[in-house]
């Protein structure tokens, strides 16, 4: 199956 | 102290129509380069970026950087008392908890002034790097808009894969799956109905409809959208707002187990 990622996977948090 | 005017009012009736339906509350950052924002949906999954440039303003005044907290459902609400033809003036005081909205007809026979309630908001900041993309797609936003609202009929997710063949886009459903192809189109004499595909490696990735039609709301922005792709990345679906700046929307891809 596929699952959504989320997008403080790819960017930092400031 | 922080005045801008707007002109062509309907422009921010139009931004706000096209991030409404994805952020609750904002924080609007206002600083001499501009008006600007950065905002997250709920699930952390989408995030919308604005950028409205000082000097695309009739007058734009900004003594010091600051944030005003707005939620975006209730400025919306404001902006609907403000005819399409109409300019728009956005005051706020240092230190006041309020904004003010003037609205003035072409004629100037006719002034609202409307004061809404600002928010502090607690929102993470995302740094985003400026990246190559895989791929990079220019087609014409209405085009874009369709394909995403036909496909939305018949399953949730679409996948994105360019080639050499050009763009495709692709669902499945219970009820079967479509796959729509476009192919590069330069040799059109209306730029707005081109077709333009740069790409340095082919990609595929998987996203969730739902919030790729949402972010077809700013097709009245610009008669072009860009999306640019990279595998395992976030998609930049980007909306160009004439003399001005953009607005851009990031997605993360579904990914496999």
């Amino acid at each position: 199956g596929i699952f959504q990622s989320r997008l403080t996977h790819y960017f930092r948090t400031h | 102290m922080f005045e801008l005017r707007l002109v062509q009012g309907s422009l921010l009736k139009r931004v706000i129509d096209a991030i409404k339906d994805l952020v609750n509350d904002a924080n609007f950052d206002c600083s001499s380069t501009g008006f600007s924002l950065q905002a997250m949906d709920s699930s952390h999954v989408a995030l919308v970026a604005l950028l409205l440039r000082s000097e695309g303003f009739e007058h734009f005044r900004c003594d010091r950087t600051f944030s005003m907290g707005m939620s975006i459902a209730n400025m919306a609400k404001m902006l609907k008392c403000a005819s399409n033809d109409d300019i728009i003036t956005i005051k706020a005081d240092d230190g006041t908890d309020t904004v003010t909205f003037m609205f003035e007809s072409p004629s100037q026979d006719k002034i609202s002034d409307i004061e809404m309630k600002l928010m502090d908001i607690d929102s993470d900041h995302l740094g985003i790097p400026d990246a190559e993309y895989d791929a990079i797609v220019r087609m014409p936003s209405s085009e874009f808009s369709s394909i995403c609202s036909s496909l939305s009929s018949i399953g949730d997710t679409v996948t994105i894969t360019v080639s050499k063949q050009g763009v495709t886009f692709s669902t499945k459903g219970d009820i079967g799956s479509g796959n729509i192809t476009c192919r590069q189109n330069s040799s059109t004499e209306k730029p707005e109905e081109a077709t333009i595909i740069e790409m340095k490696e082919p990609v595929c990735l998987t996203f969730a409809l739902k919030y790729i039609t949402t972010f077809t709301k700013a097709t009245s922005l610009s008669s072009q959208v860009t999306i640019s792709l990279s595998s395992d990345m976030p998609v930049v679906v980007e909306y160009k707002i004439a003399e001005m700046g953009h607005v851009r929307y990031y997605l993360a891809p579904k990914i496999g187990e």
